[in-house]
């Protein structure tokens, strides 16, 4: 199965 | 002093019955404009942003900016004691808001009901999300999109998502087989509701998780309309669109092997 990326990857935390 | 009326009180019960399955406590930021929310699940896997806008309260108060930290669970369990028809009145004293007032009035305004919510510290990390120009914005009717979602679900747990100027199609592929729905653009001028446009930047695909997805659509009834923007190697935004503002959806992509 492919692998779940995580929104940490492309959203940066304020 | 914060006091927002909701005369279409079925609309919150459905804005929380839309969020409950993916974020268990959130921060409810309350200021002059308006009441927003953005929360992540667990898994930092998807986020949920909600904004309403003041002017769809009447009245709306809110004399200086606050949060309002609160167990989801709990809050439906006490909107579930709304009627579908009744006024939803939130109140908090912002100094010392431990907790939230609800205020449900039925339409002869003969039964009011009163309810205390317990407030908790809710220390939420929030994420920054870009303005993206998208490579593919589609809008399509949201009963369309749930029932895909829930179509595809029989045959896998990941759909590819393949946006062309003339078409979208969905695609899984699972144990049993595979399966896959096309659609494309249609303009039907008289009922706008049923039609689907295709914007396109460039063709785009995208595999995501089919639970997550199948966890947005409970957004379906607040819109006729749900709007999925795509850009290459981005999280797929899912939008529900009200009167009264919107209710967004982020899910991380799934890398194929």
């Amino acid at each position: 199965d492919s692998s779940q990326k995580s929104l940490l990857n492309f959203f940066g935390k304020i | 002093m914060f006091e927002a009326r909701l005369t279409q009180g079925a609309l919150l019960k459905r804005l929380l019955d839309s969020v409950k399955e993916l974020v268990t406590d959130a921060n409810f930021d309350c200021s002059e404009t308006g009441i927003s929310l953005q929360a992540m699940d667990n898994s930092h896997v998807a986020l949920v942003s909600l904004s309403l806008r003041a002017e769809g309260f009447n009245p709306y108060r809110c004399d200086r900016g606050f949060s309002l930290g609160v167990n989801l669970n709990s809050l439906n369990k006490i909107m579930k004691c709304a009627g579908n028809e009744d006024v939803i009145t939130l109140k908090a004293d912002d100094s010392s808001a431990d907790s939230l007032c609800l205020l449900f009035e039925n339409s002869s305004n003969e039964r009011v009901s009163e309810y205390e919510l317990k407030l908790m510290d809710i220390d939420q990390e929030h994420l920054s999300i870009p303005e993206t120009d998208y490579d593919a914005t589609v809008m399509m009717p949201s009963a369309e999109f749930q029932r895909i979602c829930r179509d595809l679900m029989v045959v896998s747990e990941s759909v590819t998502i393949d946006v062309s100027k003339d078409e979208i199609k969905f695609t899984a592929e699972g144990e049993l087989g595979t399966g896959n729905v096309k659609l494309k653009p249609t303009s039907t001028i008289d009922k706008p509701e049923e039609s689907i446009t295709i914007e396109l930047g460039q063709t785009v695909s995208l595999q995501f998780s089919l639970k997550y997805l199948s966890n947005f659509t409970r957004g379906t009834p607040l819109s006729d309309q749900v709007m999925l923007c795509l850009s290459d190697n981005m999280p797929l935004l899912v939008e529900y669109k009200m009167d009264i503002g919107y209710i967004r959806y982020y899910l991380a992509p799934k890398v194929g092997d």
